[in-house]
């Protein structure tokens, strides 16, 4: 699975995936991708996120949507968010991976619950940053 | 006001112990590549859902990762994919599953969202929407990977054999 979040200069967010699914799935499967909410989603007023794992697990646990409900409804900022339901929601039920987001201020977070992650990021007037690993 | 973008290729299995070093740096440049087409967006001030359908598309382009060619195979020894995309200004969603013969799905989710009262659509009337927008096609052998065909027979035999292992990349996309 891939996918890609961004904040333009002008404050505006928006979120895409795409993916193959899983080696061997049945025929005719649909994972967390393509499904507005759980693994791709985007809202000017919170975030946008795009997620990759395990997909049936991120699909109830409406993981993209949950991020940007807890910032909504419980004002946590970003990184606080996506870790709560990455760290916790998901890795507490068997949902390993992780998902990129961006909030309307351009703080981006990358958190993941497996052994690595391959994501990139870069945000106007620093360097990009290429990382597989957590360190 | 500042730019952002974060891009992933995937968090399948990543085990060090199976990295080696051609191979990771093989993935850092596919990743440094991709991320320069979306900043390239952005740094010209273009708007954060051109960024990531572009960034994403050229992922897709790139058989190192799961989507479009590089896409894995179904237990039939098909390719199935799904894309999404979502603006953030208004919520305006769109979404392609199952479909197959796209070269960027990402694309044709898009598609779904400019050009139908639709967020998501599968099967024939998908590919419609996809030709109408005069979106490129390719055949079967531009989405083939021998890597990816190799993991299929792979876990095909697995199961044959009735063996399970633990490892969570399995259920990854």
């Amino acid at each position: 699975t891939v996918g890609a979040v961004a904040r333009d200069v002008h404050g505006h967010l928006a979120a895409a995936t795409s993916t193959g699914g899983m080696t061997a799935k049945a025929p005719g499967r649909v994972g967390d991708t393509p499904m507005i909410g759980a693994g791709t989603f985007a809202d000017d007023a919170t975030c946008a996120v795009s997620a990759t794992g395990h997909g049936e697990v991120f699909i109830r646990w409406t993981a993209a949507a949950e991020i940007a409900a807890r910032m909504r409804h419980a004002g946590q900022p970003l990184a606080e968010a996506a870790r709560a339901v990455v760290m916790e929601d998901l890795a507490q039920n068997d949902g390993s991976g992780g998902a990129i987001a961006v909030d309307r201020d351009g703080t981006l977070a990358l958190p993941f619950n497996c052994e690595g992650m391959y994501r990139a990021s870069v945000r106007s007037g620093e360097a990009p940053v290429i990382a597989i690993y957590r360190d | 006001m500042t730019y952002s973008l974060a891009i992933h290729g995937g968090a399948g299995t990543i085990l060090r112990a199976s990295m080696t070093p051609e191979r990771e740096e093989a993935y850092r440049a596919a990743l440094a590549r991709t991320l320069e087409v979306g900043e390239a967006v952005l740094r010209d001030g273009g708007a954060a859902l051109d960024a990531v359908v572009a960034a994403v598309s050229a992922l897709e382009d790139e058989p190192l990762f799961n989507a479009g060619r590089g896409a894995v195979f179904t237990s039939d020894g098909r390719q199935e994919m799904d894309a999404a995309v979502m603006d953030g200004r208004d919520r305006r969603a769109g979404a392609v599953a199952g479909i197959f013969g796209p070269r960027n799905p990402v694309q044709a989710a898009r598609a779904v969202m400019e050009r139908t009262d639709h967020v998501c659509l599968i099967g024939p009337n998908a590919l419609d929407v996809a030709r109408a927008a005069g979106l490129p096609f390719e055949e079967p052998a531009y989405f083939f990977t021998e890597a990816r065909w190799t993991a299929l027979q792979d876990t095909l035999g697995m199961r044959a054999r009735g063996e399970t292992d633990d490892d969570p990349a399995r259920r990854h996309g």
